[in-house]
């Protein structure tokens, strides 16, 4: 669908919104909750590399500790508040329409998540 | 800026990468050139070039647009969702979904509020080329390389982030002064789009 300029775009084609719009649902939702769909969100996380390949495509709707930690990364790499919890910010960045490239590729990113903590070998020194 | 893993990019010694348009989607002129101004953002900054080519299936960078399943285990999502997909070096390959509102001038002055659905193709196509150079994405927000791009946005000049990212992969074209020209049609970042 080309158009020349945007108000060439028909009306009928206008207002579609987001492929993602779904996930206005799961507005607050937190760990610990069961709720319908959370696994579609799951899936959203696990095409862009924050659920790695090991633990499956199979997933459940439980709020559970692989969801809290991938939307803690996913903040963290979108300059989001990094609660774990399904903000309105978080969620209304979650639908805006996206590169398909992953964010995380084979469990690396160098994005922020990527740069938050320092290697394990890292010795910390103070000027003197 | 980040870089795929094993940080790949196009052989040492590469001055000019040659591009082709998938031959089936008929692509006009119009649409073509506005591809020929994301690459030239990005050879503004690195000594590689970037040439059309008619001959499809020997280009270096293959240009497409799919919809849905396309056989290369990424499908699109129809209307918004995912816009595009690159590979890394040296595959080439750059894919466009063909289900989006494509808009080719880059305009969004006085959009109508209702069209929700707009993207503006050069915005993503400069996005996609610098997958198909070796960068991977980007925490900072006013960079090319942020992986979102609001409706009816458009995004189309360098950041410092993406220059510092792409001359660490393959050096600073020699004429590039530290900073980028307004290409045509004219619009620079429109970052304020009224639906972002």
């Amino acid at each position: 669908h080309f158009f020349p300029n945007i108000t060439s775009i028909p009306r009928s084609l206008a207002g579609n919104g987001s492929a993602w719009g779904v996930f206005n649902k799961f507005l607050g939702c937190h760990a610990g909750q069961k709720v319908d769909g959370l696994a579609r969100l799951k899936n959203y996380f696990h095409y862009f590399g924050y659920i790695g390949n090991h633990s499956g495509s199979n997933f459940t709707d439980d709020f559970d500790d692989l969801l809290e930690s991938a939307i803690k990364t996913y903040q963290l790499n979108f300059n989001l508040n990094t609660s774990g919890e399904l903000d309105a910010p978080t969620i209304q960045h979650m639908m805006r329409p996206r590169c398909g490239n992953a964010d995380i590729v084979n469990g690396s990113s160098t994005m922020a998540s990527g740069k938050a903590a320092p290697p394990p070998t890292t010795v910390h020194t103070v000027a003197h | 800026y980040s870089f795929f893993p094993g940080q790949p990019r196009w052989p040492a010694g590469t001055s000019e990468l040659t591009y082709a348009f998938l031959p089936g989607n008929q692509l006009t002129a119009t649409v073509k050139s506005v591809f020929t101004r994301a690459f030239e953002r990005w050879s503004e900054v690195i000594p590689i070039t970037f040439t059309q080519t008619e001959v499809y299936r020997s280009a270096d960078i293959k240009i497409g647009f799919y919809t849905g399943d396309h056989g290369d285990g990424e499908a699109f999502d129809g209307s918004m969702g995912t816009l595009a997909h690159a590979f890394s070096p040296p595959s080439g390959h750059l894919h466009m979904d063909g289900d989006e509102d494509w808009v080719l001038d880059g305009n969004f002055l006085n959009a109508p509020a209702s069209i929700l659905s707009a993207v503006d193709m050069e915005s993503v196509a400069v996005h996609e080329i610098g997958h198909l150079l070796g960068l991977g994405h980007s925490s900072v927000e006013d960079s090319i390389m942020y992986p979102t791009l609001g409706s009816a946005t458009r995004k189309v000049e360098l950041a410092q982030d993406d220059i510092q990212g792409i001359q660490v992969l393959y050096g600073s074209n020699p004429s590039f002064n530290g900073t980028t020209s307004v290409l045509t049609p004219g619009q620079g970042n429109d970052t304020s789009g009224a639906y972002s």
